[in-house]
């Protein structure tokens, strides 16, 4: 029985992806963990980050999600990667559509729930990389997910899309999904010559929502980038890379946190 | 008679509010420009990158989207700032359902060009500061847009949203603004230690797209995210930094650059 982990981020750019590919790629190769990565974001950036090590097949996650029957599972339309044990959802080009299509739909935050109902059967752990809005399909995310990871920067901007997202959580947890745990905020991007910003931000969270920040956080790393333009995970492409090792860092310290 | 900039990139975090705020300010404190800039963004990040200097009063452009009357003009509606001949839209909590307000309405994609018919008539320039999506409200600025400028990261995912954007951009000037007109690409948060990887960057976008890069970069400056915290535009913030030297140097070459 997978746990459901939605890796989500009001704010564009602050490591969700990465973060999302980075995890299931530690947990695969390093803890013996069978990782599914749904891609819930139109622009298929799971899939192009680690395009050289995708296996071919997998079906369109558009057409379970406008399926009026709602009988698909994810796990029919899932592919495999190079990585033993590490599966994603293939780039879906009518993922757009698919969130138009879903506006309409009775219970529509429910459908990925319900898609992967027997799938979490067959996985350890699914994550769920959402886009940076509170749409539909990040919605469903946090509706499917039994717990969720903020990835946000040490800048205002992030911080007021944490703001939004636990809005959103506050409501997603009180009418369709009351048993969502907060995995907790992790600090990406971080630049180390930065301390007086760094510590304000984290004050500022603190501040505002308590002690949701957790103590790994992920430095910038260009290596990080430079793997996703290899099209490979960063422990294929450079495994003793600080990046490497702080993300090796953050998946043990967080299947501790998994809720029981 | 206003030239109309579009600030648009599908890709999250690469700098659009940063780049469209840095600009107006520059253009308005050291060009003699009277400034709008219009936040489609439902974030409302752009009053949040200048809280400080915001002035009081104006409306809801989500109520100016959604009048089916579309008789409402976005200079009834904006406020100004601390710093003179600089206007911006205030912050709107109902945009993200103005732009599902707009989803069935009959030509939504000008409606944003015909409520700046009159206002472009007040200003030199008018930015509009896009959210990373393609949605209605991002081609709602396209549309209305004489120029685009596109702000883009030095990595693969960034520049698979130019691809996004180029596709969004043929759509629309095919049918509904076949002038507009593209200024080029910034690269932002130039990291200048990852030359391999800008270069890289460089070499694809131009085997992509030709020559669209613009010869001024911004580089990777924590002082920009420093002036966001405090609420206040770079130049007012720290004119002397390197990020307001770049904005400032953007600035000046953008102006020649404008359609005539
Ligand atoms: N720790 C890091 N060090 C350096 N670069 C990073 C780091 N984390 C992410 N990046 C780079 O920053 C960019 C944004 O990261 P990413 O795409 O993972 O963020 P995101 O939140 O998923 O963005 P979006 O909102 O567009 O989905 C990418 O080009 C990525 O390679
Ligand atoms: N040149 C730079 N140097 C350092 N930090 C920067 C730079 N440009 C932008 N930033 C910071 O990076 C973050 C992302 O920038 P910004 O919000 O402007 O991007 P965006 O494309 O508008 O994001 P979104 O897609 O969420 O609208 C912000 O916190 C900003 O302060
Ligand atoms: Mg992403
Ligand atoms: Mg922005």
């Amino acid at each position: 029985q997978a746990t459901i982990v939605a890796v989500a981020a009001q704010k564009g750019g602050v490591g969700k992806t990465t973060t999302t590919v980075s995890l299931a790629s530690a947990w695969a190769r390093y803890h013996g963990k069978r990782v599914l990565v749904v891609d819930l974001d139109p622009q298929n950036h799971v899939t192009l980050a680690l395009r050289e090590q995708i296996g071919i097949g997998g079906g369109p996650l558009s057409e379970l999600l406008t399926d009026p029957a709602n009988t698909l599972e994810v796990e029919e339309i899932r592919t495999g990667t190079e990585v033993p044990e590490l599966y994603v959802t293939p780039p879906d080009p009518d993922l757009l559509n698919a969130e138009d299509g879903m506006a309409h739909r009775i219970g529509k935050e429910l459908v990925l729930r319900k898609a992967l109902e027997i799938t979490r059967t067959h996985y350890d752990i699914i994550l769920l990389d959402c886009p940076p809005n509170m749409g539909t399909l990040t919605v469903n995310g946090l509706v499917a997910a039994d717990t969720v990871l903020v990835p946000a920067q040490a800048s205002m901007l992030a911080v007021s899309g944490i703001d939004g997202l636990f809005r959103t959580l506050d409501e997603v947890g009180g009418q369709l999904n009351p048993s969502l745990d907060l995995l907790g905020v992790v600090l990406t991007r971080v630049d180390g010559r930065t301390r007086k910003s760094n510590e304000a931000v984290r004050d500022l969270v603190k501040s505002s929502w308590g002690d949701v920040v957790l103590p790994v956080h992920i430095g910038a790393n260009d290596t990080l980038a430079q793997a996703q333009l290899a099209g490979r995970d960063i422990f294929g492409f450079a495994p003793s890379s600080r990046g490497a090792q702080q993300y090796r860092e953050l998946a043990a310290d967080l299947l501790d946190r998994f809720p029981k």
